[in-house]
């Protein structure tokens, strides 16, 4: 699975992620990818795209519930991403990359490793794989 | 005015033996799709238009799972999903069981621009692509030698491998290293199968 989440110069957030799936799947399985709220959220807050088991992420509808924790639980970017990837997703092992309406970037794994990269206007770039 | 920040992914859980080679190419394509949407967003572009282009590049590498080098069915064929949202308005677009359109993304973005929908499957899916003149190709345009090895692998095992890949030599070494590594990692497992096993994402 691939993704990308981005906010511009006037504020907006947006996501998307693009997957094959999983190897050997049945044909016609759906995973997390292409539900929104699931795998994919945006709104004026923040923007997310998830990774994982597709069935955990699914369950837990990862993606807007980082949302919802910013804008209900009135957390930070960071905080609702670590408390989502670290309570929410019960036995899964699941990744996201999210960004924030005011120009924050974060990012939260369970699983050992997960292929990222992000950068911010003052500068700051990254491009990992391990914790 | 606000600031710009961007961030991109390649699938989450990575085989702790994979090659150097094989993360090196990995965080060179991450690095070089960063650059790309962070040019774009410091020269004002949408961040919706940004995302879109980002995951159009990595659709088309086959380096992760997704477009071009995606995992494959139990039939040996590729079948994609994908999605986009738009923070603005919360407008959303999503295709699922695609197996001819190139950049899956871009139907996503068809679907939530262009139709009364969010959420196209199958051959509705391919049929809109076909109405939006999007680019079409033939479904082994997606199918890698490497794929075509994981999956022949999983079938062996008899599990369904978790959005991963198998190096190829990993699988060669399958048996008694993935064993080994297995007492190493402490039986670590995903799916029913080592983790050793398991290569980029």
């Amino acid at each position: 699975t691939v993704g990308c989440v981005a906010v511009d110069i006037g504020g907006g957030c947006a996501a998307a992620t693009s997957t094959g799936g999983l190897m050997n799947k049945k044909c016609g399985r759906i995973g997390d990818s292409p539900l929104i709220g699931a795998g994919t959220y945006a709104c004026k807050v923040c923007a997310v795209s998830c990774t994982g088991e597709g069935e955990a992420i699914i369950r837990s509808t990862l993606a807007r519930d980082v949302a919802a924790l910013m804008e209900y639980g009135g957390l930070g970017l960071q905080a609702a991403v670590d408390f989502a990837i670290l309570e929410r997703l019960d036995e899964g092992k699941a990744g996201l990359i999210a960004v924030s309406g005011n120009g924050e970037v974060a990012y939260g794994f369970n699983a050992n490793g997960m292929f990222r990269g992000c950068a911010t206007e003052d500068g700051f770039m990254e491009v990992a794989i391990w914790r | 005015m606000g600031a710009w920040a961007i961030a991109v992914h390649g699938g989450a859980g990575v085989d702790p033996m994979l090659p150097e080679e094989r993360q090196a190419a990995a965080k060179r394509l991450l690095a070089r799709c960063l650059e790309l949407g962070a040019a774009a967003l410091r020269s004002g572009a949408l961040a919706v238009d940004v995302v879109e282009m980002v995951v159009r590049e990595l659709e088309s590498d086959p380096i992760f799972n997704s477009g071009r080098g995606s995992a494959l069915t139990a039939r040996g064929t590729a079948e994609m999903e994908a999605s986009i949202m738009d923070g603005r308005g919360r407008r959303c677009g999503a295709v699922s069981g695609v197996t001819t359109v190139k950049n899956p993304v871009s139907l996503a973005r068809r679907v939530m621009d262009h139709s009364p929908h969010s959420y196209l499957a199958f051959h509705g899916a391919e049929e809109f692509a076909r109405e939006q003149g999007l680019e079409v190709v033939n479904n082994d345009y997606f199918i890698t030698e490497e794929n075509l090895g994981m999956l022949k692998l999983a079938k062996e095992a008899n599990a369904i491998l978790f959005d991963y890949r198998v190096p190829l030599s990993a699988k060669d070494s399958c048996g008694a290293l993935a064993g080994a590594a297995m007492s190493a990692e402490g039986g670590l497992q995903m799916n029913g199968l080592p983790i050793s096993i398991y290569a980029p994402e």
